[in-house]
């Protein structure tokens, strides 16, 4: 199975259109394997990535020097997916 | 196995095996409403399953829900599930669905991506397209909700083989698509179009492909208005009301797009609720209340559908 360890999911509230731009940019970053979960549309919308455990601080740091403001939604996403993973087997048992 | 409807966990999410066992136990405990057709196989030999219910007659007119298009928004074939359940033990209990019920059918298709299901259980479980080869790439898959024959290949889609949001090489490529093609088209008379997806609290309406306002636009946002009114009634999740296009972004491709296209007025998306914090891996424990919310949204485009023919 592919893992997921160190993944993060982060939140960007979008603030401006000028945010948008910049994170339709990293978007279109494919070497950072991004994995937009909601897509950088307008400001009225927050934009969730998962972010690969080697990418982070790349990402992190754009972001920071965009002065797009961001929150971790979920720090270590195999841990989530271990959960959901045992709570599976035990109602299958 | 589940040996009963009434020992099955509906707060839990399931592999493609345990509910396609699990819907042989709903058509074995409803014969009378509930039947389980084979619309055709996925691109991985797997069968393709509706849930049927109808009370008789012929090619009546009909509603379609779908779920699970994107295989990694697991709330939404876990809220397929439950609705399947509700539908099936509320006929003959609730006045207003069983008056549906005597003159409309209802199609589910509530794993309509069952290979991407699958790999999302068995390899990665944050996939979200089917598992066709393209040949020239050595990334798989298609969306196949870019993959209809409406705007294909616009704007919202992606042309990479090795993207999320890539289209296929042709509309109707993909066989999960086609055989939903092929069933809506056979039969004729379909007069709603609901597809079920997951997160973030929308109700949508076309077009996707075009931001420009489709003629029934006015009374598809008041349906929808009202409906999200009643959603939140329950636990007061909010929900946002419009086209794809104006609100979220242009995509093009779209599976109620092209049901609007070929005519079926009553088309809607939904996108299921996120807690704010867990994205496609909401927990378990929110299935039911998802799926019950849903439902008084649901049932109230269902009973405009019948009480406004067309």
């Amino acid at each position: 199975e592919r893992v997921f360890v160190g993944d993060q999911v982060i939140r960007v509230n979008v603030q401006s259109e000028e945010d948008v731009q910049f994170l339709q940019a990293l978007e279109a970053q494919q070497e950072w394997e991004l994995d937009f979960w909601l897509h950088p549309v307008s400001p009225e919308l927050p934009v969730d990535i998962r972010v690969p455990r080697s990418s982070l601080s790349a990402v992190k740091e754009y972001l920071h020097a965009h002065n797009i403001h961001f929150t971790v939604i979920i720090d270590n996403l195999q841990e989530l997916l271990d959960e959901e993973k045992a709570e599976m087997e035990e109602n299958q048992m | 196995k589940e040996r009963s409807t009434r020992s099955f966990d509906f707060g839990a999410y399931h592999t493609l095996e345990t509910i396609y066992s699990w819907m042989d136990t709903l058509v074995a405990q409803h014969p009378n409403l509930v039947t389980k057709q084979e619309i055709g196989r996925s691109y991985e030999n797997r069968p393709m399953y509706v849930l049927k219910f109808s009370t008789g007659g012929s090619k009546r007119p009909a509603i379609w829900i779908d779920a699970g298009i994107h295989s990694r928004e697991w709330v939404t074939q876990a809220t397929g599930v439950w609705t399947a359940n509700k539908i099936a033990t509320d006929y003959g209990r609730d006045t207003s669905l069983t008056s549906l019920l005597n003159t409309m059918d209802i199609y589910m298709l509530i794993l309509a991506n069952p290979d991407g299901y699958v790999y999302t259980h068995t390899n990665n479980r944050m996939w979200r397209k089917t598992r066709s080869k393209f040949s020239g790439s050595v990334c798989r898959g298609a969306d196949p909700n870019r993959n209809w024959d409406a705007g294909f290949g616009g704007p919202g889609a992606s042309n990479n083989p090795c993207l999320d949001t890539y289209h296929g090489p042709s509309a109707h490529s993909e066989i999960e698509v086609k055989n939903v093609v092929n069933l809506i088209k056979s039969h004729g008379n379909f007069k709603s179009f609901i597809s079920v997806h997951a997160y973030s609290q929308l109700l949508m309406y076309p077009h996707g492909y075009s931001c420009n306002n489709v003629p029934d636009q006015p009374e598809l946002d008041s349906v929808g208005k009202a409906a999200v009114q009643k959603l939140a009634s329950l636990y007061g999740t909010s929900y946002k009301v419009g086209s794809i296009c104006k609100i979220i972004y242009q995509a093009s491709g779209g599976s109620i797009d092209w049901s609007y296209d070929v005519g079926i007025k009553y088309s809607f998306a939904f996108e299921l609720r996120d807690t704010g914090r867990y994205g496609f891996l909401l927990p378990a424990n929110q299935i039911i209340p998802t799926a019950e919310e849903t439902w008084l949204a649901l049932k109230h485009i269902l009973e405009y559908v019948r009480d406004h023919p067309y």
